[in-house]
């Protein structure tokens, strides 16, 4: 099956 | 002291309605700009985005630089449920109050309240980028709705692919597969129209579950906009009854990873 990455690894904590 | 009016109460019930079934608790950060709230779903695959700009509202004031609101997902759509569709709300915080007080109004002849408990809630903020998008695509939120809906009784994926001249939404499932293509129609009337804007043709796969959840949040909007780039989120934009001055309602959702 297809994973995901978490959304966090696409958007970065300012 | 927090204190906002809005006319037409639907709104937030509508927006609240579109993400009580993604988050189970939130924060409302409120500024003399308005509302933002940024959440993520339990498995941090998707995150919602709402900004509301205080032009949405007749009447808004925060006397401090900004204040954080915790609020249970749960509590406030049950509190909605009180509101009318035709009602006004009022919310008003003290500034170091416990409380967010909310107020529905139809006229002066029928006034309720109740007053949330607020909960202290730990959030990380997550940089949004400003992103330009190889492909958009702005389509009818009934259309958007349908096809999330008729698609998930096939398989658990949805495969969108975006290019010039429209775009294609296909399932491969165990009994079989289908695919729906709308075509880029710009010159019907609005409530049809489909806008497919392609700088290079992207296709993506993306879990149903949560595109359809994305899609309870329909009724805020006639139309949705899909933003598309290779390998990173999904955006699936609602704007305040389709003016984007009003401010949003964003989801993101992370691609699928093939094999």
């Amino acid at each position: 099956k297809p994973g995901q990455k978490k959304i966090e690894s696409y958007f970065a904590l300012p | 002291m927090f204190e906002a009016v809005l006319s037409n109460g639907s709104t937030l019930k509508k927006i609240f309605e579109g993400i009580k079934d993604l988050c189970t608790d939130v924060n409302f950060d409120v500024s003399s700009e308005g509302i933002k709230l940024q959440a993520m779903d339990s498995s941090h695959v998707s995150l919602v985005s709402l900004e509301l700009h205080t032009d949405v509202f007749e009447q808004f004031r925060c006397d401090r630089d900004s204040m954080t609101l915790g609020l249970n997902m749960k509590s406030v759509t049950q509190i909605f449920k009180i509101c009318g569709n035709d009602d006004s709300v009022t919310m008003r915080a003290e500034d170091e109050g416990e409380t967010l007080e909310f107020t529905f109004e139809k006229g002066e002849d029928r006034v309720s309240t109740f007053e949330l408990k607020l909960m202290d809630i730990d959030s990380e903020h997550l940089g949004i980028p400003d992103t330009e998008y190889q492909c958009n695509v702005k389509l009818p939120c009934s259309e958007y709705q349908r096809i999330c809906r008729d698609m998930a009784g096939f398989g658990d994926n949805m495969t969108i692919d975006c290019q010039k001249g429209g775009v294609t939404f296909s399932v491969d499932g165990e009994v079989g597969k289908g695919k729906i293509f709308l075509k880029h129609q710009p010159n019907v009337e609005e409530k049809h129209k489909v806008i497919v804007t392609v700088k290079e043709g992207v296709e993506l796969d993306f879990a149903l579950r949560y595109l359809n959840n994305f899609a309870k949040a329909a009724p805020l909007s006639d139309h949705v906009q899909l933003g598309l780039n290779s390998d990173t989120p999904l955006s699936v934009r609602f704007d305040i009854e389709d003016k984007a001055t009003l401010g949003s309602l964003k989801f993101f959702l992370a691609p699928k990873i093939k094999e």
